[in-house]
């Protein structure tokens, strides 16, 4: 990327360029390049190639910590697989227009391709056609959902669904939420609402609240992972659109700071474009 | 934020007389970061952190007892100029009805700013048009009627008709025939490089022949919004900008860098989800949102 063997002022210049456009945003890409100047300053790395390899090493590292610490148990692997954890409870968050209702489509295709048995339901009772767009999703992966009328309360569908997903005996219950700006204090409100309403039906629930983050998001992305983690709890992220021209690299603060892993990514609009995150790709991609 | 951080750096070397190259780069460094921080592109920053420079050097930044707010209003200023005048509104066709076509990004607010332009000019007791040309996106065409319904205006019904230019061009005509005074096109979202889906856009253009071509952009998009723009004005062709979620804390810096790559004015701003949330462009209360 940069065509020239050693590392001096010009070079890491030309990669605080590269790291800021990919949105990594002002102070992760100081933090990576002082870490930079360090080891050259103590003669660790003295040419690009091994540059970029470190840097790509010290990214990974980032992307992968989470892993490891503070996860909600896995959904069951096989059809009524786990009693403790049935139905395993999912819910989708997050700003308007990033791609919730489409990820729910995604998901209730994956899970009920693995023979699990999935029922989704309709809790943006907000906007325009939200359950008439999410019925057809679920018709196109083949499992149910629950809904009412436009304009009912939220926790009312929620509660319903979370009721009938405990008498089904369903494996999963897959909740979709009307977009909402996080600075809106009201329907952060109405977010604590229903995740109350959940636990009452079913005491561990829910087990996975993933917010959704568009990858053409800037710096505000930051501010939407604090602000929905404060208010319901976030335990791992879903990354779309990153079949544009957009890198994400907010993610990599986001993940330093809060510590919740990036489950999946969105490559495109079709039932089957939600791939497993691999830190490695999202790396190797970052710098091509 | 940016005022008293170059108050800050600006007392530090007041007394050793006006701004030179030296004195200046903390000052620029500053405004660099807040513009980075508020997602403006890195090129688009550099552009006009080189114009600011210019203007700052010849100033009387120094003599003034407050050489940071001073300073500020350079920037702002320049802000303000790179952002255009301010809109007062869409221009309607001497002869109707006056096409508006609206393309962006998926999710950035097509549709529901299709329902605010139509409100706007419903208001201004125009008789318009809404044509769902959005066939792809599940229950697109129904969210788009329900918004009609809701405003009572006309949504054009397409029938059986699933090509999307086929219908803009049908719609054209039939706001036309029927004494319409506005259409408002709403185009599926698309990635700016799917070349299929420019191409269409491309033809319903020609075969609609739009006045307006309005691309609607997510207030919270970071550095990408460069590529974006470019491309939706090199391979269509934009004659303004519309500027969604603004009622968020997303600084918008991506509007700076739409006008710098496009030249094109920001015609209007989304401010919520309601279909009354919609204002004109005001260049300066974007600069201080910008500057933080
Ligand atoms: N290219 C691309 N488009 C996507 C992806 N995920 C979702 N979309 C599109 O983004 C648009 C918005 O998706 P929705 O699922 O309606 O988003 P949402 O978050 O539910 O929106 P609201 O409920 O209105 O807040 C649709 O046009 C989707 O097809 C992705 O990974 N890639
Ligand atoms: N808070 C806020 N939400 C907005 C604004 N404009 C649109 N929205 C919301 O953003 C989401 C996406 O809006 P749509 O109109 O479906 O976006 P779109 O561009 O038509 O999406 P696609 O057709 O899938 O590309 C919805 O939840 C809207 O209510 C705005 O100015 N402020
Ligand atoms: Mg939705
Ligand atoms: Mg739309």
């Amino acid at each position: 990327i940069l065509g020239k063997k050693e590392i001096d002022k010009e070079t890491l210049e030309r990669l605080e360029e590269i790291m800021i456009g990919a949105d990594i945003g002002v102070k992760a890409t100081d933090n990576l390049i002082k870490r930079i100047e360090e080891k050259v300053q103590r003669k660790e790395l003295s040419d690009i190639s091994g540059l970029t390899g470190y840097l790509k090493d010290e990214i990974r590292a980032i992307l992968k910590s989470p892993q490891s610490s503070n996860n909600p148990p896995a959904p069951p692997s096989t059809k009524g697989e786990i009693e403790g954890s049935r139905p395993y409870v999912i819910v989708v968050i997050g700003v308007n227009g990033v791609g919730k209702t489409t990820t729910i489509g995604k998901l209730a295709h994956r899970y009920k391709g693995e023979g699990k048995d999935v029922l989704l339901c309709a809790g943006d009772t907000f906007r325009a056609a939200a359950i008439e767009q999410l019925q057809v999703w679920g018709s196109r992966a083949g499992v149910d959902v629950i809904g009412q009328k436009a304009g009912a309360d939220p926790s009312a569908v929620v509660f319903d669904a979370c009721t009938a997903a405990k008498q089904r005996g369903v494996d999963m219950l897959i909740i979709d939420t009307a977009g909402r700006l996080h600075t809106k204090v009201n329907l952060m409100e109405e977010l604590k609402k229903v995740k109350r309403v959940i636990g009452k039906v079913l005491p561990d629930a829910p087990h996975e609240t993933l917010l959704i983050l568009d990858a053409t998001t800037g710096q505000n992305a930051i501010s939407q992972m604090r602000l929905f983690n404060e208010g319901i709890g976030v335990t791992g992220l879903i990354i779309t659109k990153l079949d544009g021209t957009a890198k994400g690299g907010i993610v990599i603060g986001i993940v330093d700071e809060f510590k919740r892993p990036i489950k999946m990514i969105g490559v495109g609009e079709d039932v089957s474009d939600l791939i497993d995150f691999n830190a490695d790709d999202f790396v190797d991609s970052l710098f091509a | 934020g940016l005022t008293s951080k170059l108050d800050a750096i600006l007392k530090k070397i007041k007394g050793r007389g006006v701004l030179n190259e030296e004195t200046i780069s903390e000052s620029l460094r500053e405004v660099r970061l807040a513009l980075l921080e508020a997602d403006v592109n890195f090129k688009v920053v550099k552009d006009f952190i080189g114009n600011v420079k210019e203007r700052a050097l010849g100033s009387d930044v120094m003599e003034s007892l407050t050489p940071g707010q001073q300073f500020v209003k350079i920037v702002h200023s320049e802000l303000c100029r790179i952002m255009g005048e301010k809109q007062t509104s869409l221009h309607l066709s001497p002869n109707p009805p006056t096409i508006i076509m609206l393309v962006g990004l998926q999710g950035s607010g097509k549709t529901t700013t299709a329902g605010k332009v139509a409100n706007y000019f419903n208001k201004n007791n125009k008789k318009v048009l809404l044509v769902p040309a959005d066939t792809r996106r599940p229950a697109a065409v129904e969210q788009l009627t329900l918004l009609g319904k809701q405003l009572n205006i006309n949504t054009y019904n397409a029938g059986e008709e699933k090509d999307p230019v086929r219908i803009c061009k049908a719609a054209s005509d039939a706001a036309w025939k029927e004494g319409y005074d506005v259409a408002v096109l709403d185009t599926a979202g698309r990635l700016h490089i799917d070349s299929d889906l420019m191409n269409e856009l491309k033809e319903i253009r020609a075969k609609a022949a739009p006045h307006e071509v309005l691309l609607v952009a997510d207030a919270m998009t970071g550095q990408d919004a460069v590529n974006i723009a470019e491309q939706f004005n090199n391979e269509i062709g934009l004659t303004g900008v519309i500027l969604t979620k603004l009622d968020g804390d997303a600084r918008g810096g991506a509007v700076l860098s739409i006008k710098a790559v496009t030249g094109k004015p920001i015609k209007f701003v989304g401010t919520g989800e309601k279909l009354d949330a919609f204002e004109v462009f005001y260049p300066d209360r974007m600069a201080s949102r910008i500057l933080g």
